[in-house]
């Protein structure tokens, strides 16, 4: 099954 | 100093209220545009930006920048105080401890006053980047709500795959398979119900409902939602408010086989 991404892959941190 | 005062209440209430289940301890950082937040929830998979601008509020007057880091379940129990008609003006020292609500009865002369102690909060803001989604929807937030709902009851995730055909949410689960589908719709005497689907190219995205669920508790706050989607970014769940101020939702997807 398709795993649970977390945000941190797609907006950029400070 | 801070002197924000809003007409009703009840929109603060609301939005709380919609977000306290997925962040607790957050930041209302106020400028003079107005009173943003921005917080992810534990587990990194979603995040609540809210706005409520300046012009939201009458009058608005916020000379510096001030972060007010406050427990959401301590604002819910303040805010349960004010009748939803009530007028409601946060207030706020240059480098507060606290925080003063003061609701005002538009019918009476019933003034209640509350503090709530401030917390130190760290909280990282994510740089979300300005993207042209492929598919934007517009739909009645009652409706996307109860298809939330209705899937979450066969599966944990739902399938979102618009077209120019239209928008389809499927799920499959132990006992079986649901979809539900919706074509652009336009009704003239009922706007509120029309459903709007703008798209660039196809989109077909997977995400997890027990977020959608929790999202939908912002559908009082809009009569409407919009869902921006492109491949392979989070989904940008939208609920507008008054003067261009807004509750968002993003919610990253689930990649891969």
């Amino acid at each position: 099954p398709p795993k649970q991404a977390t945000l941190g892959k797609f907006f950029a941190r400070p | 100093m801070l002197e924000a005062r809003l007409e009703q209440a009840n929109l603060l209430k609301k939005v709380v209220d919609a977000i306290k289940d997925l962040v607790q301890d957050c930041n209302f950082d106020c400028n003079d545009s107005g009173v943003a937040l921005q917080a992810m929830d534990n587990s990194h998979v979603a995040l609540v930006s809210m706005m409520l601008k300046a012009e939201s509020f009458s009058p608005f007057r916020c000379d510096r920048n001030i972060a007010l880091g406050i427990n959401l379940t301590s604002l819910m129990k303040v805010l349960r105080c004010a009748q939803n008609e009530d007028i409601l003006t946060l207030k706020a020292e240059d480098a507060p401890d606290v925080v003063n609500l003061v609701f005002e009865s538009s019918e009476s002369d019933r003034l209640s006053e509350y503090d709530i102690k401030l917390m130190d909060i760290d909280q990282e803001h994510l740089g979300i980047p300005e993207t042209e989604y492929a598919a934007t929807i517009t739909m009645p937030s009652a409706e996307f709500q109860r298809i939330c709902r209705d899937l979450m009851a066969l599966s944990e995730s739902v399938a979102i795959e618009a077209t120019k055909d239209g928008v389809k949410f499927s799920c499959s689960g132990d006992i079986g398979n649901g979809a539900v589908t919706l074509r652009s719709h336009t009704n003239v005497e009922k706007p509120d119900l029309n459903v709007e689907i703008a798209l660039s190219e196809p989109v077909a995205l997977t995400f997890s409902l027990k977020y959608l669920v929790n999202f939908c508790k912002a559908s009082g706050l809009s009569s409407t939602v919009k869902l921006c989607l492109s491949n392979e970014v989070p989904l940008l769940v939208e609920y507008g408010l008054a003067s261009n101020s807004y509750l968002r939702f993003y919610l990253a997807p689930k990649i891969g086989d």
